[in-house]
């Protein structure tokens, strides 16, 4: 397991296609389940829409790239969490050989959805920043960064949430635009 | 309250739990294995301004109302600075 892993953090640089798995839920959340797969499912949207990535959800760890858990306290990876407030999620870089991959959220947090900022953490806002992380994207000390290490309050409504111009400039940097894609590939795809 | 930019004086415990903020987060390298010994306070103060200009705020490298603010506001477990092992640059460089 842990050679397919390391295999496919190394690659997972050069690939468009990107499994995820929801593997494990908040054991008490107002959020129910399908929402928050579908908060992942919107979140991992944001990163693809300018870039050539697809996400495919699968159901198996063996063909996940990214893994999503909700977990408590120490959880064996040098990141604890703290409960509600302080320390919300993080994610491992492409280039973690052992940890590619995995994104983890407190699962003690009060989760919310379409909620002001003081019933809790936007788990919408906190996915995207995590996501971020694992395609490869560090922290941002530009206040208009979802890559901002402090949570700053919801980000914005899923449906209509789009970068702003440095992250977008990151992700672009690293894995090409989405329309450069289609115009490198539309003579092949014509009839 | 609202944050403000006066100067809080810390007690014992709360400036272990700075320090401690400090090296969780990559201001501050943890300490010498082989004494023990934390950093002098010029780092502790060099690191809290680093933490400032990240965050863009004021970098006096004094804890006031508005940092402390920010210290303990919820954020993401990963540091700021020096980041985990292999960082995206040298991933791409190599």
């Amino acid at each position: 397991n842990i050679k397919r892993r390391r295999r496919r953090a190394i690659s997972m640089w050069t690939r468009r296609n990107i499994n995820w798995r929801l593997h494990t839920y908040p054991s008490s959340s107002h959020l129910s389940r399908e929402m928050i797969r579908s908060l992942v499912f919107y979140a991992l949207r944001v990163w693809a829409e300018p870039t050539p990535l697809e996400f495919h959800e699968v159901g198996s760890p063996e063909a996940a790239d990214l893994q999503v858990d909700f977990l408590h306290g120490y959880h064996g990876d040098g990141y604890p969490f703290d409960g509600a407030g302080g320390a919300v999620g993080h994610a491992f870089f492409p280039s973690d050989p052992d940890r590619a991959g995995g994104v983890h959220l407190d699962a003690e947090e009060e989760w919310t959805f379409r909620q002001p900022a003081s019933e809790g953490t936007d788990l919408f806002t906190v996915l995207v920043h995590e996501f971020g992380h694992a395609l490869g994207l560090s922290h941002s000390s530009s206040r208009h960064s979802v890559m901002r290490p402090y949570y700053q309050g919801p980000a914005g409504d899923p449906l209509h949430y789009s970068l702003g111009a440095q992250d977008l400039e990151t992700i672009t940097q690293l894995y090409g635009k989405r329309n450069q894609l289609l115009a490198t590939e539309a003579p092949h795809r014509a009839p | 309250p609202t944050p403000s930019s006066a100067p809080v004086t810390p007690t014992e415990d709360e400036s272990t739990q700075l320090v401690d903020w400090l090296m969780k987060y990559g201001y501050l390298p943890p300490p010498d294995p082989s004494t023990g010994q934390l950093q002098a306070w010029t780092a502790v103060t060099n690191a809290v301004k680093s933490m400032q200009r990240f965050a863009g705020l004021k970098d006096s490298g004094v804890v006031d109302e508005e940092t402390m603010a920010l210290m303990n506001s919820p954020r993401c477990s990963l540091p700021d600075q020096g980041e985990p092992s292999q960082s995206p640059a040298n991933s791409k460089a190599r």
